[in-house]
């Protein structure tokens, strides 16, 4: 529930600092956050820019954060040890945002009894509520799912629980950890007036006859068919399962028929980007033959091409299987734009085709791994609790497995954990060693099929080079000094060095939750990313004499190392005034302009951007990169028209002028000289 | 060399943010109050 008050609101983007004091898998959580801010609602954070009022996040004692924005100048967050989970991260900033804590809304008895003989003394008053005055609902039904409520053992002085859900079902559902419940995001949006996310750009069950507004494309030979199921091949979509009744319908390209090289194209609508990166994902379900194709191709429309040009992006690479993949496509469009699945018949003998559904399309990053585990209980209970997924290298080389384990029996499982594990590689000669700040993004998938409304479960780890074994070796060094030999099933020998994770990933109930396990199968998506860049400070906006503390360790690079050494003067709980000039008081600039003193006088820095920037004394005038072109253009038409128009003057002139010459030589003929011998 | 055991970043708990702030004087668990408003 959201505190009442317009002053509380923050302006969007938010303005954020990472301290020094973070832990850099911490720093990387947060802009993992951020993302999915970005990605569910409207609200958006930039680097702290000079603006009066920003959040500054740093590593105290535990994770915490002030209620709205108390215009202080610098709010602290405090994500501490343990606090690098990203819901953790995200409750913290809806806290920042001006939200309390779910159970503390004005009709809470309503839906949970508080069990006050089993709280521990002295800590009653945490189960205050606020009256209607002093916050608000936003007209939305109490949350049992949301990442702001108390979970059942808060503060309990034995082990019953404290607070008991009136509907038993939610009893183990309150206190979740894993990303922002639907009721979050629409109280999150009503709140701060969201009517679009910045990143998300469509989402696609094909349920309906519109088809999401995908076109058949012409010049094909075929089209595809908007089906509930196929013969051989799947009987039931990947959105509903075949869990309802006529509906769960996919897009379907059928290459039982047709000849060799027939082909159909299916077409998006137009996307228009802001970002320039996306993710394409979708599942597929191949029951054609090996040589049949699903290629990815976009269509890019641009001023020289108006009527769009198709670009090749990837051929779909998954065998034909009885069951629904997942494939992710990373696109780096700046147009508008369309993407084209093409579907092409091989020459083999096909008795069924390709079939796409749930597909997703956001301006984020496309995670590197897929780790697809099959009938994951059975799976699991088969291997006696351990998984490891295939061995997989990171973009730059490092070869990793991830190792999932169930802890208890088959009889009662309780957490599953989950570890990254560095592997020896073919690289290995040429990497840097001990494996230094690579963080390991480990995220269980939730299948819903729309991306805005996942609860994924993710959890990251980042490689300490300083960070040692017990017996005194370095923990992320080569697996061939540090790990274990083992054999592949395929015979190849190999060294796994240890792991570092946790044994309380995701819980068997959570597990058992939502669309985690679809037809009982699981996705880990697993990334790997190189994180040296945030053992950097922040940088800071330019200083004035007052700009001191700061900017002091501003773009230094520190000794590596997973927490680092505060530069600044020890992180402070008493509010400080931001350091911004004060001449810069009441001078205002427009448009994320930044105010800053020069000569003792202030001045306005605007915002540029590769296509557009600010001009003018307050940043109040727009000029794009096309403005300029224009101008160019213009300019130089107007000087070769002067430049023409000078040259012809001057031509007919000295034409004329020497017309009049021959007229006059030809009437008055010069004495001819005669010679004297 | 003898096997590595994996490591537990969570010490084996599964810790929620209240459990992170256990003995820490925080209100309702992780807010921080303003101190003058608020008082």
């Amino acid at each position: 529930n959201s505190i009442i008050g317009e002053q509380y609101r923050w302006p969007i983007p938010v303005p954020y600092f990472l301290e020094d004091s973070l832990e850099i898998n911490a720093k990387a959580l947060v802009l993992e956050a951020f993302e999915r801010y970005r990605l569910k609602s409207c609200i958006d954070f930039k680097p702290w820019e000079g603006e009066t009022n920003y959040i500054s996040v740093f590593k105290d004692s535990g994770c915490y954060s002030y209620v709205g924005n108390l215009r202080r100048g610098k709010q602290q967050l405090s994500l501490g040890t343990n606090c690098d989970r990203i819901a953790t991260i995200q409750h913290e900033f809806l806290h920042a945002l001006g939200f309390w804590h779910e159970q503390s809304r004005a009709d809470r008895d309503d839906y949970v009894i508080i069990m006050w003989d089993r709280i521990l003394s002295g800590r009653e008053h945490n189960f205050n509520t606020y009256d209607d005055t002093r916050s608000s609902a936003l007209n939305v039904p109490y949350d049992y799912t949301s990442v702001m409520h108390y979970s059942k053992t808060a503060f309990q002085n034995g082990s019953e629980p404290t607070i008991v859900t009136r509907i038993p079902a939610f009893s183990d559902v309150i206190g979740q950890r894993m990303d922002f419940s639907d009721y979050d995001l629409e109280k999150l949006n009503r709140l701060y007036n969201c009517s679009s996310s910045l990143t998300f750009l469509d989402t696609c069950t094909f349920e309906y006859n519109n088809i999401c507004g995908m076109v058949q494309g012409t010049g094909d030979n075929a089209d595809w068919q908007h089906v509930l199921n196929i013969p051989n091949g799947p009987s039931s979509d990947h959105s509903n399962m075949g869990n309802c009744k006529d509906s769960g319908y996919f897009m379907h390209f059928s290459t039982a028929t047709g000849n060799t090289g027939h082909k159909a194209f299916l077409e998006s609508r137009l996307f228009y980007p802001k970002r320039g990166f996306q993710c394409l994902e979708f599942f597929y379900y191949n029951s054609g033959h090996e040589t049949d194709q699903l290629n990815i191709w976009i269509r890019e429309y641009t001023d020289a091409y108006p009527n769009g040009t198709l670009t090749f992006i990837s051929t779909v690479d998954g065998h034909p299987a009885d069951y629904w993949q997942l494939y992710h496509v990373s696109l780096n469009v700046s147009n508008k734009f369309r993407v084209v699945f093409e579907g092409v018949k091989g020459n083999g003998i096909s008795t069924g085709g390709f079939s796409i559904d749930d597909i997703n399309l956001s301006e984020t990053r496309c995670p590197h791994h897929v780790w697809h585990i099959r009938n994951f209980t059975e799976e699991s209970a088969k291997q006696n609790g351990s998984l490891y997924s295939p061995p997989l290298y990171s973009k730059d080389g490092y070869a990793f497995q991830v190792l999932i384990r169930v802890t208890g029996d088959a009889e009662k499982p309780y957490d599953l954990g989950i570890y990254f594990l560095l592997i020896s590689g073919a690289n290995d000669d040429t990497l840097q060693w001990p494996c230094s700040l690579r963080q390991a993004t480990m995220v269980l998938m939730d299948q819903n099929p729309d991306i805005r409304k996942r609860m994924s479960n993710l959890r990251s780890i980042t490689t300490d080079p300083e960070y040692k074994t017990s017996n005194d070796l370095y923990f992320w060094d080569r697996p061939d000094r540090v790990g274990t030999p083992l054999t592949f099933p395929n015979g190849t020998q190999y060294f796994r060095g240890p792991g570092l994770g946790t044994s309380a990933y995701i819980t068997h109930d959570r597990l058992h939750s939502r669309d985690f396990l679809k037809g009982g199968d699981a996705f880990i998506l697993l990334s790997v990313d190189d994180v040296t860049y945030l053992n950097s400070s922040q940088p800071t906006p330019k200083p004035t004499a007052a700009l001191t503390t700061q900017s002091s360790g501003s773009n230094t690079t520190r000794v590596p190392g997973i927490t680092t050494t505060a530069l600044i003067s020890g992180p402070s709980i008493t509010t400080v005034e931001p350091n911004v000039p004060n001449h810069c008081k009441d001078y205002e600039c427009k448009n994320d302009g930044v105010c800053t003193v020069e000569d003792e006088k202030p001045i306005c820095r605007c915002k540029v951007t590769s296509d557009w920037w600010y001009v003018g004394e307050r940043c109040e005038k727009r000029v794009s990169s096309q403005d300029t072109v224009i101008i160019a253009v213009s300019s130089s038409v107007t000087i070769f028209v002067v430049m023409l128009a000078i040259t012809l003057v001057s031509v007919y002139c000295l034409k004329k002028k020497h017309k009049k010459q021959l007229t006059r030589v030809v009437e008055n003929p010069p004495l001819e000289k005669t010679s004297a011998f | 060399v003898p096997e590595l055991k994996d490591v537990d970043v969570d010490g084996g708990k599964n810790l929620d943010i209240l459990d992170v702030n256990e003995g820490l004087d925080l209100f309702e668990g992780d807010i921080k109050f303003n101190e003058v408003s608020e008082l």
